[in-house]
């Protein structure tokens, strides 16, 4: 099983076109291992990124040296993949 | 084992086997109205099911309905369960449904990409491409949804196959995507084409890889709005309505762009819930819920196809 302890889930609201561009290169950028939920595409919708424990401290501070606005949308990946995982025994049981 | 359709619990998350195990009670419960067609096999081997829903002629005008196509999106699987049973027992009860398909076949592929979906109980919860071995690379997978013969390989995917929009090595290379692509082609009488995802909440008509609208940008975007509102009737849900390039992004390769292409005019892809905080991980307790207000929806697009013949 692949573990996602400590990996978190951002919700990033970029609010102009230089945000976004910042956001694809972020995107383009294979090293930190992020996986884009949903992908920056205009101010409209809200950009989600899955960011690895590994990766969150420098996501963050980019995001911040930046000035893009964000909030963590799920604290810690894992723990919500634990409860699923033990609804779906549950039920088999 | 869910030993008959009554006693599935439609409102927890399953493994394959015991969709696929489902899907047999549900024949066995309406043999008359449905049947299990394989449409081929996965790359693991896997078999893979459409479940055909009619009431007899032959290559009726049909409706094709995927969900799954991406593993960890198990939202759309699991509404797409309950869809089916919905369609099945409101047959010669809901007047519209009994009208439906007393004209028109309604296919619905549940789970489009079981090897992913397998890979998600068993390995990787968040993976969302294909099993497929990429030569010279130690990533494996495919974007089933950038990998269908329209824009293939243009903007919105990529050429890295460890990417997760990878777009393969040419336009249905995945067994999965040729296998609903031969299988739409040979019937040839495909009048609507739905893909169901999760999530964002949105309601999307071709094209994601031009920006460009379609000749049919009008009606479609007219239908797309009352199928949001019947959505909406049910708990206010919000859902954004447009073409794929003008509400998300540029992405090419996707399934409603070559089903429109072909020639298949009422091409849809729904996104379902949600915005808020759980992204691939609605917790079970939504899945009624999100399938019910769904229903509302793709029934809507179902009786607009039906009333307007092409």
């Amino acid at each position: 099983h692949k573990l996602f302890i400590g990996d978190q889930v951002l919700r990033i609201n970029a609010e102009s076109e230089e945000h976004i561009q910042l956001l694809k290169e972020l995107e383009d950028d294979e090293g930190w291992e992020l996986d884009f939920w949903t992908h920056p595409a205009s101010t409209d919708l809200p950009v989600d990124i899955h960011v690895p424990f590994a990766s969150l401290h420098a996501v963050k501070n980019f995001l911040q040296a930046h000035k893009i606005p964000f909030h963590v949308m799920i604290n810690n990946l894992q723990e919500l993949l634990d409860e699923e995982q033990e609804g779906v025994e549950l039920n088999a049981m | 084992q869910e030993r008959n359709a009554r006693s599935f619990n439609f409102g927890a998350y399953h493994t394959l086997d015991t969709i696929y195990s489902w899907m047999d009670t549900l024949v066995a419960a309406h043999p008359n109205l449905v049947s299990k067609v394989q449409i081929g096999t996965s790359y693991e081997n896997r078999p893979m099911y459409a479940l055909k829903f009619s009431t007899g002629g032959n290559k009726r005008p049909a409706i094709w309905i995927d969900a799954g196509i991406h593993a960890r999106e198990w939202v759309s699987t699991a509404s797409a369960v309950w869809m089916a049973d919905k369609m099945a027992t409101d047959y010669g009860v809901d007047p519209s449904v009994t009208s439906l398909l007393g004209q028109m076949d309604v296919y619905l592929s549940i789970v489009t990409n079981p090897d992913g979906y397998v890979y998600t109980h068993t390995s990787d919860r968040m993976w969302r491409k294909t099993r497929s071995v990429n030569t010279g690379s130690v990533c494996r997978g495919v974007d089933p949804n950038r990998n269908w013969d329209a824009g293939f390989g243009g903007p919105g995917a990529s050429k890295n196959p460890c990417s997760d929009s990878y777009h393969g090595p040419h336009a249905h290379s995945e067994i999965e995507v040729k296998n609903v692509v031969d299988l739409v082609q040979s019937h040839g009488n495909f009048k609507a084409f739905i893909s169901v995802h999760a999530y964002s909440q949105l309601l999307m008509y071709p094209y994601g890889y031009s920006c460009t609208s379609v000749p049919h940008q009008a009606e479609l975007d007219s239908v797309g709005r009352s199928a949001v509102q019947a959505l909406s009737s049910l708990y206010g849900t919000s859902y954004k309505v447009g073409s794929i390039c003008k509400i998300i992004y540029q992405a090419s390769g996707g399934s409603i762009d070559w089903s429109y292409d072909i020639g298949i005019k009422y091409s849809f892809a729904f996104e379902l819930r949600d915005t808020g905080r759980y992204g691939f991980l609605l917790p079970a307790n939504q899945i009624i819920p999100t399938a019910s207000e769904t229903w509302l929806g793709l029934k809507h697009i179902m009786e607009y196809v039906r009333d307007h013949p092409y």
